[in-house]
């Protein structure tokens, strides 16, 4: 079972077209095996992408050195499944 | 569960207890509910789709589905809600029993089985089909980008280690050929409803070509009415217009396809959330999305009973 420990979610807003195309760039680094929540649209709506731990750096010091705002929507992607997968479980042990 | 009555509509379910529900739902109303394998995915699961009909013979349909990318959870969740609701409400709500009164209703629940079950037992994260692509290391296409609309065009990848890969060819992937074997040969499908999450929007064609829909005006102003009725009950804020305008640029894309064919009240939704869980939206919020999402899913309906084409 693939595990996702330390993969985050970030959230990044392009705030001009610049901005835009160097996140687009980012599709096609497959090396970095990101992980195109929500894709690019346009400017100054958000691209939510999954970022694995072994680019979580390079990534973030992508972003800073171009001056493209970012935030964590999901700080450890593997804790949320946990709990997913332990509500899982619980609910049919409950109905077991 | 005994019956879908006891069924736990706010909890995520494996392939196998979802199919169950369908049979049970099936037996349990075997003068309203059938149900139709209209082929298999590649890896030879049923592509089972459940037909809510009072009779008749090829009445105009309205066709829903959900999960054709297996990581949205809340989608193949929301469609087992749906099912039960049409049971329950058939006779009882006079806008849902004057709609099968004089039309069919199809619902794939689970339309990407391969990919749903690899979500349950493998990978969380899987969005594609299961079909290994010859030459390469990476597995499956992205079947909401395998249509014959725009294939291969702009907005999608030919990589197939992309999660947007649209495949060798159109319709190569079984779970798509299957629905567009089965479209063509009803020949009579009024409305056509995919099902994704999230980011909360209501989406109608064109996502291949910037040229506008020649039903746009229409299909805009529908849109408008279904997500006010969805804001109706939580507030839940949705964006609406067609996929090239709202989003982006997509090729290859189910209701680009369908439209084409005629269909022309074709709609895709984005479910929630805005973007706090994205795909992993908690079960809690399972049994909301669903009952907002219904309210926008019977305004669509009643518009396509109410004009006929």
């Amino acid at each position: 079972k693939e595990t996702f420990e330390g993969h985050q979610v970030l959230r990044i807003v392009p705030k001009d077209e610049v901005q835009l195309s160097l996140i687009k760039d980012l599709e096609d680094m497959i090396e970095f095996e990101l992980d195109f929540w929500k894709g690019v649209t346009e400017v100054a709506s958000p691209v939510d992408v999954r970022v694995p731990l072994h680019s979580l750096q390079s990534i973030k010091i992508y972003l800073e050195t171009q001056d493209i705002l970012y935030s964590i929507m999901i700080e450890d992607l593997q804790v949320m499944l946990d709990e997913e997968q332990e509500e899982i479980d619980s609910a049919a042990r409950v109905a077991e | 569960p005994r019956n879908t009555d006891n069924f736990d509509f706010s909890r995520y379910h494996t392939i196998s207890e979802i199919y169950s529900f369908q049979d049970m739902l099936v037996a349990e109303n075997p003068n309203l509910v059938s149900k139709i394998v209209i082929g298999q995915s590649y890896e030879g699961r049923p592509l089972n789709v459940l037909k809510f009909s009072t009779g008749g013979t090829n009445r105009p349909a309205i066709w829903m589905d959900t999960g054709i990318h297996s990581r949205e959870w809340v989608t193949q969740a929301s469609g087992t809600w749906f099912a039960k609701k049409i049971v329950s409400d058939y006779g009882s709500d006079p806008a849902l029993t004057a709609i099968l009164n004089k039309m069919d209703i199809f619902l794939e629940i689970v339309t990407n089985p391969d990919g749903y079950y690899f979500t349950h037992n493998s990978n969380r994260m899987w969005r594609k089909t299961r079909k290994p692509n010859p030459g390469s290391k990476c597995v499956g296409v992205d079947p909401n980008r395998n249509w014959d609309a725009g294939f291969g065009g702009p907005g999608a990848s030919s990589n197939p280690c992309s999660e947007t890969y649209h495949g060798p060819q159109a319709n190569s992937e079984p779970e798509v050929k299957s629905i567009v074997d089965f479209v063509k040969s009803h020949g009579n499908i009024k409305a056509f409803i995919s099902i994704h999450s999230y980011s909360q929007m209501l989406l109608y064609p064109y996502g291949y070509t910037r040229t506008p829909a020649k039903d746009k005006a229409e299909l805009h102003a529908l849109a408008k009415k279904a997500i006010t009725d969805l804001a109706s009950l939580y507030g839940t804020r949705y964006r609406y217009g067609s996929i090239v305008s709202t989003i982006y640029q997509a090729s290859g894309g189910t209701i680009d396809w369908t439209y084409n064919q005629g269909i022309k009240y074709s709609y895709t939704f984005e479910l929630r959330d805005t973007g706090r869980y994205g795909f992993i939206l908690p079960a809690n919020q399972i049994i909301p999305t669903a009952n907002e999402t219904w309210l926008a899913l019977m305004a669509i309906m009643d518009h396509t009973y109410k004009n006929p084409y």
